[in-house]
């Protein structure tokens, strides 16, 4: 939309209503995390600012577009609106994106079937035109997150949109993630020049390999190759598919005496956030005894050289394939990150290769799915696939299963199953937040779009039988058996039968190399319970008890400072509400009126006492003059 | 292994509803279809 005046500032102030799901509340802060990664766009609890976004469950999934500068400005995210993409779609309307297909060159690239459209529902196919909407110069784009899927608003079943270019037919109405030109035009209306939590990307592409430096202490190098006569034969960025390109970084050990060791370090790096996820592909063709340390070189005050601190050993590394890493750093200044390789004992005819590095100061997923030779598994008849079992954080066992049956469309479901830590867990399972993320295996990190839904365990949900759905797996769900003959229960499964269309997991690198990797991460999300003012991280169990004990009146609220609940009332550019529970409402105009009366007042009161002080003095000297006559004239008299 | 039918509960129920699915199913009757307008038609 064109006008400065509808931008937000860079931070936008925000506001989780009470109202919303908890799902809704995990998956809206998830959606920010995308925006600190991929633009300079940062959002924070509300602390009194005068524009604001109140994010609430309204009916349906909707927004304004632009700042509208009403204070308290309403986003709704309704029942079944707790997707990611649509989040991320809905702020992007707020942020002032009008829908792509309403740009005013639409008509050039696709066509909009006027006879299809459901009577009535013509207007939502308008186009602004270039005094209202301004495309950035940036091209048309059919992968918008922005953009209507062809069945928008159709009577029947043909398309109400339809694409010039027949192959994009099925691309427009992706939910996915940000488009590369959605993010080329929000960095660009928002003069954004870096992102938040963006740190580095890493393909080896070019010769210059990123600024990583040799360590001169060492006694090796990592070369940058293009392939390994013992493997890999290509490196993971390009898989082979581009000639005198794709290149990696290899390790040769077969050169090298046991404890060798090679240290390629990455330029220095500034920390913001204090928080750091480092990916990357690794492949072994040495021997299984060679092992991968990465290390954080920080400097700090006095320390010259940065101190070296070991964060992950990956030993026993699988031979002959590229395996995807993530290591979880905690760095707060100026560092390095460190990949030494370490030759173990045992034969070797190849070495360690490292490809595609990503380092952002965002969560890491807790759990990686690697799902091997998929394509046949996606080919089979009547297939699905249970992944291995895994722990949450919190202890609790749990089991992914996909479903493949369907000829359109793949499913993905959560499991609780029971585990080691049941008689100390807590049942049924409370607030715990299962993300399930299907990777795009783009190299760089920035130009993936992430297939993700979340779930989320609601303690009180009740099955059809009238069991808690998220009872003890041992209670309320079925007996099955590990490939390893161990047996366990399995609770019933919660998620969706459309997680991704066949033939969207077949675009963009979700399958690179015959692999998928489903990352996972469950996480307990209890502390969005219950305050509006969701701070950001989490707040102390003082904070809800405080706060449960104050009620703010028209629509303040209640934050915790110093250890007391304390109420942050809403405001407006003219209006605010004030008082212990912002019970007493303040404008502009008050103040106005106020100044004016008490000027008024102060100055009638002026008036009244110098008058009177007048009145009085005059008086007095005319009752003086009076006296003095009188005794004139009798002094007179005794004179005669 | 295919899981039994009943033993996994589907909360899009089947279907991918986009966002203007889930507004029209509610009756909601707004601007291209998720965008919140002003009495006075324009852009609130």
């Amino acid at each position: 939309i064109i006008g400065d005046h509808k931008r937000w500032p860079h931070t936008i102030p925000y506001v989780l209503e009470d109202s919303l799901e908890m799902n809704a509340k995990g998956v809206i802060l998830n959606a920010f995390e995308r925006y600190r990664l991929k633009t300079c766009i940062d959002f924070k609890p509300w602390s009194g600012e005068a524009n604001y976004i109140s994010v609430f469950k309204g009916s349906g999934c909707w927004s304004s577009v632009g700042n509208i500068h009403a204070g308290k400005q309403e986003l709704s995210i309704g029942t079944n609106c707790d997707r990611i993409a649509t989040v991320q779609h809905e702020f992007l309307h707020a942020l002032g994106f009008w829908h792509e297909q309403s740009r005013a060159d639409r008509d050039d690239y696709v066509i909009i079937v006027w006879d299809r459209i459901q009577p009535g529902k013509e207007h939502n196919f308008n186009i602004y035109n270039d005094s209202v909407s301004d495309s950035l110069n940036v091209p048309y784009d059919y992968t918008s997150v922005m953009h209507y899927s062809k069945t928008a608003f159709q009577n029947g079943t043909e398309s109400t949109i339809v694409t010039r270019i027949s192959e994009f037919e099925d691309v427009i109405g992706q939910r996915m993630d940000f488009s590369d030109y959605d993010l080329l035009k929000l960095n660009q209306l928002y003069n954004c020049t870096s992102s938040l939590s963006f740190m580095d990307s890493c393909d080896f592409e070019l010769e210059n390999i990123c600024g990583m430096i040799q360590s001169s202490g060492d006694s090796a190098d990592w070369q940058r190759v293009s392939q390994v006569l013992s493997g890999p034969e290509s490196d993971h960025s390009k898989m082979g598919q581009c000639k005198d390109s794709g290149f990696f970084m290899h390790f040769n050990t077969s050169i090298l005496n046991e404890g060798a060791t090679a240290m390629l370090e990455s330029r220095l790096l500034y920390p913001k956030r204090g928080f750091q996820c480092l990916e990357f592909y690794l492949y072994n063709s040495g021997s299984g005894n060679d092992q991968l340390n990465i290390y954080t070189r920080e400097y700090t005050t006095g320390q010259q050289g940065g101190v070296l601190t070991l964060q992950r050993q990956i030993k026993e590394v699988p031979i002959g394939s590229w395996q995807l890493h993530y290591v979880t750093l905690q760095v707060t200044k100026k560092f390095r990150v460190v990949f030494e390789g370490l030759r173990g004992p045992g034969t070797s005819s190849g070495g360690l290769s490292i490809d595609d590095i990503n380092l952002s100061e965002t969560r890491c997923p807790h759990h990686i799915w690697h799902i091997q030779n998929f394509t046949q598994i996606l080919g089979g008849q009547d297939t699905s696939v249970y992944s291995p079992p895994f722990y949450s954080s919190k202890g609790y066992a749990f089991q992914i299963y996909m479903d493949l049956r369907s000829s359109t469309n793949v499913g993905i479901y959560f499991h609780l199953i029971s585990g080691a830590n049941d008689d100390q867990l807590q049942w049924p399972c409370p607030w715990q937040q299962a993300t399930m993320t299907l990777l795009d295996q783009n190299p760089d990190i920035r130009q993936r779009m992430f297939n993700q839904r979340s779930i989320t365990t609601d303690p009180t949900m009740t099955s059809d039988n009238g069991s808690y759905f998220w009872d003890r797996p041992s209670k309320v769900g079925v007996t099955d058996v590990f490939p390893n003959g161990t047996q366990f229960s399995r609770g019933i499964g919660y998620g969706t039968t459309v997680f991704i269309t066949r033939e969207r997991l077949k675009s963009r690198e979700f399958i690179k190399g015959d692999d998928i990797y489903i990352l996972l991460t469950v996480e307990d999300i209890s502390h969005l319970n219950s305050t509006s003012a969701v701070p950001d991280p989490v707040p102390t169990l003082a904070v809800h008890n405080a706060c449960s004990e104050v009620v703010c009146q028209n629509g303040g609220i209640c934050v915790v400072q110093d250890g007391r609940a304390e109420c942050k009332c809403p405001a407006g550019e003219d209006w605010w509400y004030m008082g212990k529970r912002c019970e007493k409402r303040g404008s502009t105009r008050d103040t106005v009126i106020i100044a004016v009366s008490s000027t008024v007042t102060v100055f009638a009161v002026m008036l009244i006492i110098t008058l009177v002080s007048v009145y009085c003095t005059r008086r007095k000297y005319r009752k003086k003059a009076r006296a003095n006559t009188a005794a004139m004239t009798l002094e007179n008299q005794h004179a005669f | 292994l295919p899981a039994p039918e009943k033993f996994v509960k589907d909360i899009d129920g089947g279907i991918d509803q986009d966002i203007f699915d889930i507004n029209q199913g509610l009756g909601l009757d707004l601007f291209e279809g998720d965008i919140k307008l002003e009495a006075n038609g324009k852009n609130s």
